[in-house]
């Protein structure tokens, strides 16, 4: 029997917030230490990993590892009927009718919405990640989620967001990071400088550098990517010319959301 | 023009 509760549903929404945009469908596994999620996109190109630790529910009861693959716009959909401090119950039995129900209470007028969701099938996901070894990276800049969020934004206003194969080349040096994309009629470029800590700003910009580094990324994905931010403050780029990139949004104490891409590569 | 791999070359099946 699987039986969890969360007394906020903001986290669960936040969650759906963050990856329902990009990919429509999701691999939940739930063990004795928590959920995992492993979702890719439908062209194969983006996947996305999370783990939340079984401590981040109110009410965690797993007695057997249970697999499902769940639609997330669908999903989306009944989260955004629910209100942030609704107590959400996730419940599936055995009784192999491949199906969980997520319950939503609201609890002012204590009124109930139930959604039972069928098992879909998950395209090629779960995969295994291997943990790359830090050395593998050139560099890693640790930044403000809404930050980058913002960068996101403005290079895709720039940027010709509806071409599909606009990208933003992110170069890293040990004083600054950069965002660069060209548009129809121009170029657009947004420079990062590493926060001195006599700044002390609530939110740095770190980079730490083994050698200089400058990667293309496609913008739509960046867009999707920079989502994370609903559920960290802080997102971590870690940049390789031959292992996929990773932007990791840590979620509190209690697990992370990584996004893995490619960069794209001169034919 | 430049290509776009993907990600499934570099994770294995679970």
């Amino acid at each position: 029997i699987l039986e969890l509760r969360l007394v906020q549903a903001t986290l669960f929404k936040n969650v759906l917030e963050a990856i329902s945009d990009l990919f429509s469908k999701a691999n939940f596994d739930f063990s004795g230490t928590g959920l995992e999620l492993q979702a890719m996109d439908t062209s194969h190109v983006a996947l996305v990993a999370l783990l939340l630790r079984a401590e981040a529910f109110n009410h965690y009861l797993c007695d057997r590892d249970l697999s499902m693959g769940l639609n997330l716009a669908d999903m989306a959909k009944a989260f955004r009927c629910a209100n942030n401090d609704d107590i959400i119950t996730i419940k599936a039995e055995e009784d192999w009718s491949d199906t969980v129900t997520f319950t939503f209470e609201s609890p002012e007028d204590g009124e109930i919405s139930i959604f039972d969701f069928d098992f879909v099938g998950t395209n090629g996901v779960p995969l295994e990640i291997p943990e790359f070894p830090e050395s593998e990276y050139q560099a890693k800049v640790r930044m403000p989620s809404a930050k980058f969020m913002r960068i996101c934004k403005k290079l895709s206003s720039f940027g010709d967001s509806g071409d599909r194969d606009t990208v933003v080349i992110i170069s890293v040096d040990k004083e600054c990071v950069n965002f660069f994309t060209r548009g129809k009629t121009g170029t657009s470029t947004i420079v990062c400088r590493q926060t001195q800590t006599v700044d002390k700003p609530k939110e740095p910009t770190l980079i730490e550098m083994k050698e200089q580094v400058s990667l293309a990324f496609d913008l739509r994905y960046m867009n999707s990517f920079s989502k994370g931010s609903t559920l960290s403050d802080q997102v971590t780029i870690s940049l390789s010319s031959n292992l996929p990139a990773v932007f990791e949004y840590k979620i509190a104490e209690t697990g992370y959301i990584r996004y893995y891409m490619l960069p794209r590569i001169e034919e | 023009p430049c290509i776009q791999k993907k990600i499934m070359e570099y994770f294995s099946k679970d």
